[in-house]
């Protein structure tokens, strides 16, 4: 995935079967960031596969104060590879769960 | 360490943590 320098990550093992995921989010470079991001640390939150789209967290975390929003596209396509990559996986890994 | 909780309005919870210095990226 393209270096966006915001870090998304699992907050929890996945193990296939929910579609709610706890992500663990944090800025790794301000400097790809156009605004300033809130100097708070790691956001974790969970994420809906099945009915919640990379989009809608990031603006709600714009909403938040997390971001400015002129840097929603950037956390929304941090969220969107860490999300395919995740789903990549659970069709590899586990094929008939999913 | 100390954790903040901001719930956005549509309901999301968030959950705000210190980032380990070994998780920081070396600038």
């Amino acid at each position: 995935a393209e270096d966006t320098g915001v870090r998304v990550e699992l907050a929890e093992e996945d193990h296939g079967r929910k579609s709610a995921i706890a992500l663990r989010l944090w800025v790794e470079d301000p400097k790809k960031l156009k605004g300033k991001p809130k100097d708070s640390g790691a956001i974790e939150f969970t994420f809906d596969l099945e009915r919640e789209t990379p989009e809608d967290v990031a603006q709600e975390m714009i909403e938040s104060g997390f971001f400015h929003e002129s840097d929603v596209k950037i956390v929304a396509k941090s969220i969107r590879d860490r999300v395919a990559l995740i789903q990549w996986r659970r069709k590899r890994i586990w094929p008939a769960l999913q | 360490s100390s954790l903040t909780q901001v719930v956005h309005s549509a309901g999301r919870r968030f959950i705000v943590s210190p980032v380990p210095e070994s998780r920081l990226r070396e600038s």
